[in-house]
């Protein structure tokens, strides 16, 4: 019965009202566009929240020209491998951070603009056959990649400018880490979700793994995005890219649990489930990002569906256009700013 | 959810499972 409760109720007038276009990027280069971001970018004394635009080849920085107006300002042009997405870098300014590779990462990049004779910059952060990747605050990266015998799980601190200022591993998981979310709220705790379904915690700081705990067979495949203590608890917004439609429950595609670190016990505590009529196997979520306490993801029938994840609702849809399906969806810094992609590089920003 | 579910909570579980884990 509680579980029922947790089914979202969807109100048409709840889903216009919420996603406002505020304006419209088109970027004429026919290039299959990947994925999309947000980046805050200094020029000339000022500091703006610029879009970048990833293709496979080339990288594409645009800043606001006027109300509704994007003037595209640099494009890095990559080599033969791949882009496959843009590594948000939180407290960062004039970096963006690349991962390049065919099925899996190869390489990670930095993109800059010289501050000497404003040509444009690209230098290698790290190569390998990288699993996960994220990008920490106070400019750090985390990632997990394996070699034949081991996986090395890897913290990368870079300065301002964007050198490679100092490295350090953590103690791995056995089994191969596949997503990583950093603790609000408390600076040294990391946790990571793994191929076995397990929730991992490490000190930063130390690289001591602290504990590992299981998220439950109920839901295979989770990944975790984002995660915070509160009361000795600790709660983790997970996934489901794959979720199979239970009774109990819906189809959800975001969970958030709260596990007690000491125990490594767990308990569901609030369901975001596909809205209904879009449940069924046939509409599993391609992929999600979240921010803040909202949560947006592109299903496969190409519409995008956001969601409270502190409600359990879907709050709003945004259904295939006529120019065709959407293909990514992703926060600016904060989730007051949708940015939603088509695969064709028009991307259109939303007031959320 | 309550304690009995999840068992004792400890409101310095990171510093304690720091202090425990191996280094």
């Amino acid at each position: 019965g509680v579980a029922e409760d947790l089914i979202p109720v969807l109100l048409d007038g709840v889903r216009e009202e919420s996603l406002q276009l505020v304006s419209k990027i088109k970027d004429s280069c026919s290039c299959c566009a990947v994925d999309v971001g947000a980046v805050w970018w200094e020029a000339a004394g000022s500091r703006e929240l610029c879009v970048v635009t990833a293709g496979e080849s080339a990288v594409s920085l645009w800043r606001p020209l006027a109300p509704d107006h994007w003037g595209k300002v640099h494009t890095w042009q990559l080599g033969e491998v791949p882009v496959i997405q843009i590594i948000p870098l939180p407290d960062t300014c004039n970096l963006v951070c690349i991962a390049l590779g065919d099925l899996e990462i190869g390489e990670i990049r930095l993109l800059q603009v010289s501050s000497e004779n404003d040509s444009l910059k690209q230098s290698l952060v790290k190569t390998g056959n990288i699993k996960a990747v994220l990008g920490l605050k106070d400019r750090r990266l985390v990632s997990s990649s394996r070699t034949a015998h081991e996986q090395q799980v890897e913290i990368t601190s870079l300065s301002e400018t964007g050198r490679i200022k100092d490295g350090w591993t953590l103690m791995p998981p056995e089994e191969t880490v596949l997503a990583f979310a950093e603790v609000e709220g408390m600076g040294d705790a990391l946790v990571g979700t793994t191929t076995v379904n397990s929730i991992v915690i490490w000190n930063l700081k130390t690289g001591q793994l602290l504990k590992k705990m299981r998220v439950g067979y109920s839901y295979p495949a989770s990944i975790c995005h984002q995660a915070y203590s509160d009361s000795g608890l600790l709660f983790v917004v997970l996934s489901h890219p794959h979720a199979k439609e239970s009774e109990s429950c819906g189809n959800p595609a975001f969970r958030v649990v709260a596990f007690n670190p000491r125990t490594a016990r767990s308990t569901g505590v609030m369901f975001s489930s596909l809205p209904p009529g879009l449940t069924g196997r046939q509409v599993p979520y391609l992929e999600g990002d979240v921010k803040d306490t909202s949560a947006a993801a592109v299903l496969t029938s190409g519409t995008i569906a956001v969601w409270d994840l502190l409600l359990g609702h879907c709050t709003a849809l945004l259904p295939p256009g006529p120019a065709g399906s959407w293909a990514l969806a992703r926060w600016a810094t904060n989730s007051t700013c949708l940015l939603a992609g088509q695969r064709d590089g028009t991307v259109c920003l939303y007031r959320y | 959810c309550s304690e009995s579910d999840l068992g004792p909570i400890s409101l310095n579980w990171f510093e304690e499972l720091s202090a425990e884990a191996p280094p």
